[in-house]
């Protein structure tokens, strides 16, 4: 399972960067 | 030292090979991508036109009355008709008559593609169909339909994350149904830091699912979808990767 922390993570990732903004 | 001038040239052969090789593999990922952004569906102006547009309309709040509006409908597939006039009731208490999604015609464009993408799926999985003319009857899942009305929510990025993990919320909310566990708090909050700790956890599916919706939703960058296949002879090919794979992905990196 995937807690909020996780799901920002994985969206903020370079590997998906969603809206262009990842680390 | 008799073999020097073959060894220097297998060197100098080698190198050149490896260029070319590596030359050959960044135009396949740069055409790949080239791609992506001319199939796009938006154009990431269209995109800002849109979260602009709605700036006064369609904010954090507003959302999560939405969201409440569709607890209340507890159905976790509905035509896109169904899904705007919950919209357009919740936007019309809030912001009065008259009131509705500007430059709907953007969003309108992403949803009908989905449209026409399960048509022909339905088509093709019932070979004498009824050919799906009856695109407007459609049913297509909650979760999509709110990612691709998230393209007009004017918020910060956290915003949009917790608005989106709220939708996944939701839907879990209705897959263990029995009502229970589904009162996840819908935010409104003023303590987020709170609300974080509240929230209950959704299951990885969920996630993937919503990753590839964003994907159709054309919320990520072109360079993110890239992922390399199988094929590394003569040279790197590339392919689009789907929610599951760039969640996988992503969580790789992570760990």
């Amino acid at each position: 399972s995937v807690v909020l922390e996780d799901f920002y993570a994985i969206l903020k990732s370079r590997s998906v960067c969603a809206w262009g903004e990842c680390y | 030292l008799d073999n020097l001038g073959k060894i220097f040239l297998t060197t100098i052969a080698l190198v050149l090979l490896s260029l070319l090789r590596s030359t050959k593999g960044n135009n396949a990922r740069a055409a790949l991508r080239d791609d992506i952004e001319a199939s796009a569906l938006l154009d990431p102006l269209e995109i800002e036109d849109l979260r602009f547009a709605n700036e006064n309309l369609l904010t954090k709040s507003v959302w999560d009355e939405i969201l409440k509006e569709f607890r209340e409908v507890g159905r976790e597939r509905v035509t896109y008709g169904t899904f705007m006039n919950v919209v357009l009731r919740v936007l019309r208490r809030i912001h009065g008559e008259g009131a509705t999604i500007q430059c709907g015609h953007l969003m309108d464009r992403v949803v009908i593609a989905e449209m026409d993408r399960v048509g022909r799926e339905i088509d093709a999985s019932e070979k004498d169909g009824e050919s799906c003319d009856a695109t407007k009857e459609i049913e297509l899942p909650l979760s999509f339909l709110l990612a691709a009305l998230s393209l007009a929510l004017y918020s910060t990025v956290a915003d949009r994350i917790d608005a989106l993990y709220n939708v996944m919320v939701l839907i879990q909310g209705f897959n263990n149904d029995a009502g229970e566990s589904t009162t996840a708090p819908l935010s409104i909050d003023p303590e987020p830091e709170t609300l974080r700790k509240e929230l209950p956890s959704v299951s990885l599916v969920q996630v993937e699912q919503m990753i590839q919706h964003l994907q159709n939703t054309c919320q990520l960058v072109p360079d993110a979808q890239i992922v390399e296949t199988n094929a590394n002879v003569p040279y790197q090919t590339y392919r689009v990767g789907d929610g599951t794979e760039l969640t996988k992905r992503a969580r790789e990196a992570m760990a």
